[in-house]
């Protein structure tokens, strides 16, 4: 474990939560994408079906019951909170996710470290995640909304991508033989998405900016 | 060395 990895899990874990608290605090979720979430809560899902039978350490196991269970409440109560469901852009968040669940499951099929059930389905959640945020990028560009995207959010989600991205490059120069190829592709692909992200929020922001000033 | 399958980082 190094400080990158450690202050890269803490700006993730704080993302969801910072935008979980969010919604609570304004009731809504106006501009947040359900499909980007659930695809969010599939990888984890995906991802940590280790939980139950090997033990890293307190803290692995600690971090990953956090991001399942806020990646759920988020799902909830965008689907079921009373208030928080009808401010849920429903007819503008339509992006196919079994295009891109489907391809992430064959191409984990195809390439991964091991053919073992738990291995294929880890392969598959790192695919995933590097597209997760694809309905939420379209949704964005639609209807420029980033009432609930606030730029906090943004920040710790851009700040997760750089330090997971300096963790690698620090355990390829101080780890004999670390190579993960699977993780850097994908990881690579999720930080250019994200980037392409952040530039949609600047644009959104400056666009409601224009409009909020007083003429 | 790093063994890939062992999945420490989250």
């Amino acid at each position: 474990m190094n400080i990158f990895r450690f202050a890269g899990d803490m700006t993730h874990l704080c993302s969801i939560v910072v935008l979980l608290l969010k919604i609570e605090a304004t009731k809504s979720c106006a501009g947040v994408s359900l499909r980007t979430q659930e695809l969010y809560a599939v990888v984890f899902v995906s991802r940590y079906l280790d939980l139950f039978f090997t033990f890293i350490s307190v803290y692995n196991t600690v971090m990953k019951v956090f991001f399942i269970t806020s990646s759920f409440c988020i799902i909830w109560y965008m689907r079921h909170h009373r208030i928080v469901s009808q401010t849920y852009d429903r007819e503008q968040d339509t992006f196919r996710v079994a295009f891109l669940v489907v391809p992430c499951i064959f191409l984990a099929l195809l390439v991964n470290h091991e053919f073992s059930m738990v291995e294929v389905l880890w392969t598959f959640s790192i695919y995933l995640e590097s597209v997760a945020i694809l309905p939420q990028l379209i949704l964005l560009q639609r209807t420029f909304n980033v009432d609930t995207l606030t730029s906090n959010y943004v920040f710790l989600l851009g700040a997760y991508r750089a330090l997971y991205i300096l963790n690698w490059l620090y355990r390829y120069f101080t780890e004999p033989g670390y190579s993960q190829w699977i993780v850097w592709s994908s990881g690579t692909l999720q930080t250019a998405i994200y980037c392409d992200f952040f530039y949609y929020y600047v644009v959104s922001w400056r666009k409601n900016e224009r409009l909020s000033l007083p003429s | 060395a790093f063994d890939p399958t062992t999945k420490d980082e989250l």
